[in-house]
This record gives C-alpha cells, structure tokens and sequence, in this order.
C-alpha cells in the first residue's frame, strides 16, 4: 500500500505543472525511497527525470514497489481542486487500478476526496549513467527563465558559451541578435542570487528554444537551477526541491 | 547548418 502524504499541496501541482506540458503519461515509480518518475518528450529530444526523496512527504508508506501509471492532464485537473495550503495525500493499494487523491484543509475540517483512473503505460526507461560534464553553472532560476524567454523571440536555437569567467547565451536569427552575458559572483546575503561557474573546459552549445522554454517552468521549484554541460552529451538542467529534484536532460543541437 | 539531436543518441534503453 502507498500513502504520501504532503504537507503542502502546492509543492506537487508545482511539481507536475512543470513538465506536464512537455510529457503527457508518465509512470510514478513509488518505492521506501520515495517517489520517481521519468519520462521523455515524443520528439526524444528532452527527458524528464523527478525524484522526491521520502523526507519531502510529511508521511510516506510504500509496503513494495507501486507503479503510479498517470495522464498529466487528468491529474492535474484533479490537483487544480486542491487548494495550495491543503494537506495532500496519495493513497493506492499495491497493484491498483486508481490512485485515491485526498485534500484536506486542517483549520476548516474540511477534506476532499477524488479518485484518478490510473493507465497501463508501456515506456522504455532511458539508463542515464553518470555522466561526465565540462562546464557546471549555478544561477537564478528567474534570471535563467527570462534569458531563455528574452532570446527565444529572436530564434528557434539558444547558443550557451561557458569560459572561466562568462557565461554567455545568444540567439541570431532574421529580425536580428542577442546575447546576455553574466558573470560569476556570490551574494553573501542572498547566496540564491549568486552565481557560480566551474569548469575543466570550456563548452559551446546549441539548443532548442522551444525545449529551453518547457525547462523553464520548472523555476517555480526552486530559486536556483544548476546547469551542467558539455559537449559530447545531452545537457542537465536542475531544480532542486526540499528533497529530491527535477531534472531536464536535452539534447544538443550539431552542426552537420 | 544545424540540426537536433536525439536522446537515443547519448542514452541506452533498458
């Protein structure tokens, strides 16, 4: 039997609402550890990767292994139901055929209760081992959210070039360019406005704007979101929750 | 000229 239980329901319809646009059904994989799922855009190019560790639940049971099998959008309809500040939990039996999804509001004594149809979804899993990168940044996930929207007007590609003290990002396309450049530094008062480059070499990337913008709605999670790059893989876009994290792989683009 | 990528590319399937 699972129960999962949040204390907030926000941090989960905050948690699907971003990657429910770029992945439709995905398979939650409950286990003592906690919950993770994995999926990947019907283009291939982008994976979503979730985990949230059992300390991010108020309450977390999983006897053995449930597979979760959901339709993003029918979950979210259900999970825009809720209120944020409502205690949300998850309830299914072992091998079930619905996932029971409890509201309950603790100041009112007010509890809601709805039942999701859970769907069979045949996926093959994408074994993603440890990867070795070139480049690592840190910065503001709003900063990064509004460079990708600011240079996605100019071009359907977004160049990130990493040196030792630049990061740059750059869009050219017909009604002109653009490029944002930043640099490294630490807010000592605010470390979540920091930001931080480390690299063994220097990158040069290209990717799809339309993807950057699916990533980007994953900056509600967490302040800072952590870039991991290099040339000979798929880049690791992060977002760190209070326990676990929501990862975006992408696929470059190359020149042929 | 440039063109996307694809996971299956980089990741293998299990």
């Amino acid at each position: 039997m699972l129960e999962a239980k949040f204390t907030e329901a926000g941090l989960f319809k905050r948690i699907i609402d971003s990657f429910r646009d770029c992945v439709q059904l995905i398979n939650f994989n409950c286990s003592e550890k906690g919950i993770a799922a994995q999926a990947v855009d019907d283009s291939r190019v982008l994976l979503v990767s979730l985990s949230i560790n059992v300390e991010a639940f108020e309450e977390f049971r999983a006897d053995r292994n449930i597979v979760l099998g959901c339709d993003l959008t029918n979950l979210s309809k259900i999970l825009r139901c809720g209120n944020n500040s409502d205690n949300l939990t998850l309830i299914a039996e072992d091998s079930p055929d619905s996932i029971l999804i409890l509201f309950e509001d603790t100041k009112r004594d007010r509890v809601s209760e709805y039942s999701l149809k859970l769907m069979e979804i045949e996926t093959d899993f994408l074994e993603i081992s440890d990867m070795k990168y070139e480049s690592y940044i840190t910065m503001p996930s709003a900063d990064f959210a509004k460079t990708v929207r600011d240079l996605s007007q100019l071009s359907d590609s977004i160049n990130i070039l990493v040196t030792k003290d630049t990061i740059k990002f750059a869009a050219e396309g017909d009604i002109g360019s653009g490029s944002i450049v930043v640099k490294p530094f630490t807010d000592l008062d605010h470390p979540e406005n920091s930001i931080k480059v480390t690299i063994e070499k220097p990158v040069d990337l290209r990717f799809g704007a339309k993807y950057l913008n699916d990533i980007i709605k994953g900056a509600s999670l967490s302040d800072t979101i952590t870039i991991k790059l290099s040339e000979e893989a798929p880049a690791l876009f992060q977002f760190d929750i209070s326990s676990g994290n929501l990862q975006f792989y992408l696929a470059p683009k190359f020149d042929e | 000229t440039f063109k996307q990528s694809s996971l299956n590319r980089f990741f293998k399937k299990t």
